[in-house]
């Protein structure tokens, strides 16, 4: 999950703006 | 009543797809055939011309859309839109800095690199848009999460490959939600291996669009990619197949409907899978080498995370 971290985010929270 | 439920699957995948990438095929074709009144896209052909657009470049918003977008409302294409870089990322500048103290040959190249780290925000912000269509899948977020992760991961490239076809021609591409016109033989002249970057896409794009697809057969076929249960590591691969077999019929049944003529044409759509995976593979060694050799070179963390281990 670690490697993953922004993907897993970005999967999980549909509307928050991810930090990209 | 199954076609009935087919043909409603292809219509929701459409709706997400228009939503989820404002700019269409129909609009950048629109744009590339000058159908669009006087809103012609700014020609980038050499550095000065780069220089001059950076601006544009530089503009998240997609014109003539609400002037106040939230920030997860941004425009699709896989081109030069610079985002602002993440922590640990930033510290080479945004095109928004300027190329302002540096000698003429330091100004081009820092340009050169520049526009390196907008390609790469602006991918990053294309994943996330890529990442909401996938979500808009019907069955796909019921999917293991361990298991929406590596479809990502090992589709998105793909994705965006498919998702650059619609904005290339044979003498360049748009970017920046069509405010640009990008020469390929700029991108030709760049130094090595930014020059190498973008040549295959040209050439898959060219002769994928001779299939004419439209924005409703591509929101199908995008769904598809994105469903591959032979993806490295996933754990459970059936769900995703029977969630894919059920988008095939629907994208088989719809290229009949919306093709008549067009022979073989669901045929030679899969055949096309085959050419997106050499191309992200000789894509991801690119970066690599990019990621080796390149002493300024800085990945997007987004994209190390997909990279990493990636082929």
């Amino acid at each position: 999950k670690e490697k993953h971290k922004i993907l897993h985010q970005l999967l999980q929270n549909s509307t928050s703006p991810v930090d990209l | 009543p199954e076609a009935a439920d087919l043909r409603a699957l292809s219509r929701l995948l459409y709706d997400s797809y228009v939503k989820h990438f404002p700019l269409t095929k129909a609009k950048a074709r629109a744009i590339l055939s000058g159908k669009t009144g006087d809103s012609s896209p700014f020609i980038i052909h050499d550095m000065k011309s780069l220089m001059d657009g950076e601006q544009l470049i530089n503009c998240k918003q997609i014109p003539g859309r609400d002037q106040h977008p939230s920030p997860a409302v941004l425009a699709d294409n896989y081109g030069v839109v610079a985002g602002h870089p993440a922590p640990g990322y930033g510290g080479l500048g945004g095109l928004s800095q300027g190329p302002i103290g540096l000698s003429h040959q330091g100004r081009t190249e820092g340009l050169e690199l520049r526009f390196f780290y907008s390609c790469q925000s602006r991918s990053a912000e294309a994943v996330r848009e890529v990442t909401e269509f996938a979500k808009s899948i019907p069955g796909f977020v019921d999917l293991d999460l361990n298991d929406q992760v590596t479809l990502l991961k090992y589709g998105v490239i793909e994705v965006l490959t498919l998702r650059m076809a619609p904005l290339m021609n044979k003498d360049g591409t748009l970017m920046s939600y069509g405010q640009i016109f990008m020469t390929r033989e700029f991108l030709k002249s760049l130094r090595k291996p930014f020059c190498q970057m973008l040549e295959p896409k040209f050439e898959f794009s060219v002769k994928f669009n001779t299939l004419e697809l439209d924005d409703s057969d591509l929101a199908l076929f995008l769904a598809v990619v994105i469903l591959s249960g032979d993806r490295p590591g996933l754990l459970n691969v059936r769900p995703i197949e029977r969630l894919q077999e059920t988008v095939l019929h629907s994208l088989e049944l719809h290229l009949k409907v919306n093709h008549p003529d067009s022979m073989q044409l669901f045929a030679k759509l899969l055949q096309k899978m085959t050419d997106l995976r050499q191309i992200v593979t000789d894509h991801v060694h690119l970066i690599q080498l990019l990621d080796k050799t390149e002493v300024d070179m800085c990945l997007h963390p987004l994209l190390q995370e997909i990279l990493k281990d990636l082929y």
